[in-house]
């Protein structure tokens, strides 16, 4: 799999994401 | 019950190395109704905390003491009247603590299980009532379930203190469609993934209760199971069963599967099938995946073990002389197989 396929990956998606969601 | 030590099964020879599948011992369960499901649980039995065998029948549950030699003694019974037992759902780490489900198709109320450590006295609680879709135990004595229809649907979190004897209850927020299936993620333990009926995938942080994304995983793959996720280098491998799943010619027939997903975009790409070897047909009826080991009781009766890692079939259980497998779950302390049989046989097989 690459970037390609799957876009850009971030190490810290679970705190990103925890960020970026409503409460 | 019996003990039986050495029996040979048939293994699947086309693989580079054979695995070793043996069968060590049986429980024998003389009760006649159905059996349902095996597991296994930390149980503090005369004084000492030991890992014990757990089975379901239709109308009781029973916990099992290990002896030596692979022989099996059972020590305590909870017993039910009104409704039967569906599943056991164990939570991992607890000791004298274990959930079972009781409904008749649809899961109806899940139980607590326990006994108190200074009389060891058989008890149990209502935990949750209600039109159950899904439900697992997880680390640190939590539970995690999804119930109501779409209009009042609604995902709960429980923690259960040492004795049993309370809980605490978290909602989780709603992803508003029906949840088939929850999944622990392997290494990140305050996430938790689950699959819907509407071939999604959503996360959650069980910390906060957000639902931090749902991710279309294809409708080719409509009402997928997941079993197991893994985060690793900012990916997400997940293991997936399909029990609706048809044959593909050019695949053989795919009873799990494993896709990546970047939980960032979203976007999502199948890894590999794990096929039956040629030759082997069957749906997926029941199954369980424990670190890189994925086993499928398929509609023929047969038992298949997969190597995620590897990719192969490495092992095949067919249908003995007293019947057709059922269920089978690996046990959670060592690398045993336990696979079950509708008229209360359970075989242990090392792996």
């Amino acid at each position: 799999c690459s970037e390609s396929d799957l876009g850009p990956i971030s190490l810290n998606w679970f705190e990103e994401l925890t960020s970026e969601a409503p409460p | 019950q019996t003990k039986v030590r050495g029996d040979p099964v048939e293994i699947w020879h086309d693989s580079l190395e054979l695995s070793n599948l043996q069968l060590v011992s049986k429980l024998k369960n003389p009760s006649n109704s159905c059996s349902v499901d095996v597991s296994t649980v930390w149980w503090e039995v005369t004084g000492c905390k030991e890992s014990c065998i757990i089975t379901a029948c239709e109308f009781t549950v029973s916990l099992w003491k290990s002896l030596d030699d692979w022989q099996w003694r059972k020590v305590h019974t909870w017993h039910f009247t009104e409704i039967p037992v569906l599943q056991i759902i164990p939570l991992w780490d607890a000791c004298n603590l274990v959930c079972i489900a009781l409904g008749h198709l649809e899961i109806r109320e899940i139980r607590l299980l326990f006994s108190s450590g200074e009389d060891e006295c058989l008890k149990q609680s209502l935990v949750k009532s209600g039109n159950i879709k899904a439900v697992l135990g997880l680390r640190h004595k939590r539970l995690v379930c999804s119930n109501g229809t779409l209009h009042d649907h609604q995902v709960d979190l429980m923690t259960f203190s040492g004795s049993g004897r309370s809980k605490e209850k978290q909602t989780l927020m709603s992803p508003e469609e029906t949840i088939l299936a929850f999944a622990e993620v392997q290494g990140m333990q305050d996430a938790l993934l689950g699959t819907t009926l509407m071939s999604n995938i959503v996360i959650w942080n069980l910390k906060t209760g957000q639902l931090l994304k749902k991710m279309q995983i294809g409708t080719a793959y409509q009402a997928s199971i997941c079993h197991k996720a893994y985060s690793d280098m900012g990916l997400l491998f997940v293991v997936l069963s399909h029990p609706h799943g048809k044959e593909i010619e050019s695949m053989g027939s795919p009873i799990f599967r494993l896709i990546v997903i970047n939980p960032k975009t979203a976007l999502s790409v199948d890894v590999r099938p794990y096929s039956l070897p040629q030759g082997h047909t069957g749906r997926f009826l029941d199954g369980d995946v424990k670190d890189n080991l994925a086993a499928a009781v398929l509609t023929s009766g047969t038992i298949a073990v997969w190597d995620l890692f590897l990719g192969h079939c490495r092992a095949l259980l067919l249908p003995n002389s007293d019947g057709n497998w059922s269920f089978v779950k690996w046990s959670g302390t060592d690398s045993c197989l336990l696979a079950g049989q509708k008229n209360g046989s359970v075989f242990v097989y090392s792996y």
